[in-house]
C-alpha cells in the first residue's frame, strides 16, 4: 500500500528577495528534517494520525514556526496557541484554542480526541485538561525568540496584525 | 501555523494543524485552525490542513469545501484551487495542503510563498518555499 506525507510551515507575504540565504537553508533543513521523520514513521507502518501529530509536534518545536515554541505573541504579550487533529478512518477530531505554556498543542488536541467526550476545548478549562492528562508544560522562556517579539512591537506601533511570515512593512488592519 | 496531512500504509488519512494564530491578536480571536471542517479535515477520502488569514478559512468552510468537492467529482487539483480562488474572491489569502486517498497530494496557495515539503513511496521527496 501506498503512504503520502504532506507537511506546510505556514503561507506569507514572504518574497524571494527578502529571505536571505541562510534563512532559505535554515527553513529548508527544518521541513526537510519534519518529512524524514514522519516517511520514516509511515514505512515502519505508523498510522496516519501519529504520524500528522508527530509531524506537527516536530514543526511546533522548531522556533523558526508560528507555532508552539515560535508562537507569535498576541496583543498583552502572551502566546495563546490553537491545534486540531482529525482522523480520516472514524471522524475523530480533537481541538484545542487559546492554550498558554502548553509546549506541543499538537499533542493536547490528539489527548482531547483520544480521551474527552469533547472536541473541542479552550482556554483554562484545556489547560486543566492538560494537566489532568499530565502534558508537557513550558515557561514563557521557551516561547520567547526575539524575531517573534519584535514583530510584535512593530504591529502593536502600528495597532496592525501580521501573518506567520510577513515582512514588517505589510500588515493587516 | 504548522501542518501535516498524511495517507498510512493501511488506507486511512488524518490531518494535524497549529498555531500561535496573528501577531498582536486581541479579544481572544481565534482563526481557523482548530475549527474542524476550516482549517483542519479528514474523512476516508481526504486530509486538509490549512494556513494563512483565518478568517476567510472560516467563512468558507474551506478544508471540509475541499472534501465536498473531491467528493463530488472535482479532482483534488480543482477541488483546492477552486477553494483557495474563492477565499481570493473574498479578500483573503494563504494555502492548504491536501493529500487524497490514492496518495495524490495538491498544496495550493496564494500569497508569494508558502513553507512546504511532500514525499511518500511514489513521489520523490522535495521541500519547496516559493
Amino acid at each position: 500500500m501506498r503512504y503520502t506525507l504532506a507537511l506546510h510551515g505556514g503561507a506569507g507575504t514572504l518574497l524571494p528577495e527578502v529571505i536571505t540565504p541562510a534563512e532559505r537553508k535554515e527553513f529548508t533543513q527544518a521541513l526537510d528534517d519534519a518529512l524524514k521523520t514522519g516517511l520514516e514513521l509511515l514505512k515502519k507502518g505508523s498510522s496516519a494520525v501519529e504520524t500528522v501529530v508527530h509531524t506537527v509536534a516536530k514543526l511546533e518545536d522548531c522556533p523558526l514556526f508560528n507555532a508552539g515554541r515560535g508562537s507569535v505573541f498576541s496583543h498583552d504579550g502572551r502566546h495563546e496557541m490553537d491545534a486540531a487533529v482529525m482522523n480520516g478512518a472514524d471522524r475523530k477530531a480533537g481541538a484545542v484554542a487559546s492554550v498558554s505554556g502548553v509546549k506541543n498543542p499538537v499533542i493536547l488536541a490528539r489527548t482531547i480526541m483520544e480521551h474527552c467526550p469533547h472536541v473541542f476545548l479552550s482556554g483554562a478549562g484545556a489547560e486543566e485538561f492538560a494537566r489532568l492528562h499530565e502534558i508537557d508544560f513550558e515557561s514563557e522562556k521557551w516561547f520567547y525568540t526575539r524575531h517573534r517579539y519584535h514583530q510584535w512591537q512593530v504591529a502593536k506601533a502600528d495597532n496592525a496584525l501580521l501573518l506567520d511570515h510577513t515582512p514588517d512593512d505589510v500588515k493587516y488592519g | 501555523t504548522v501542518g501535516a496531512v498524511a495517507l498510512d500504509v493501511h488506507g486511512q488519512l488524518a490531518a494535524a494543524t497549529s498555531t500561535g494564530g496573528l501577531t498582536n491578536k486581541k479579544f481572544g480571536r481565534i482563526g481557523d485552525t482548530p475549527l474542524i471542517g476550516c482549517g483542519t479535515y479528514a474523512d476516508d477520502l481526504v486530509a486538509v490542513s490549512c494556513t494563512g488569514w483565518g478568517e476567510f478559512f472560516i467563512r468558507t468552510v474551506a478544508a471540509h469545501q475541499v472534501a465536498m468537492r473531491h467528493r463530488l467529482g472535482e479532482t483534488l487539483q480543482s477541488a483546492c484551487h477552486s477553494v483557495i480562488d474563492d477565499i481570493e474572491v473574498l479578500g483573503g489569502d494563504g494555502g492548504l495542503i491536501a493529500v487524497n486517498v490514492r496518495g495524490e497530494i495538491s498544496m495550493p496557495f496564494n500569497t508569494p510563498g508558502m513553507y512546504r515539503a511532500a514525499g511518500g513511496s511514489h513521489i520523490e521527496s522535495f521541500v519547496k518555499i516559493f
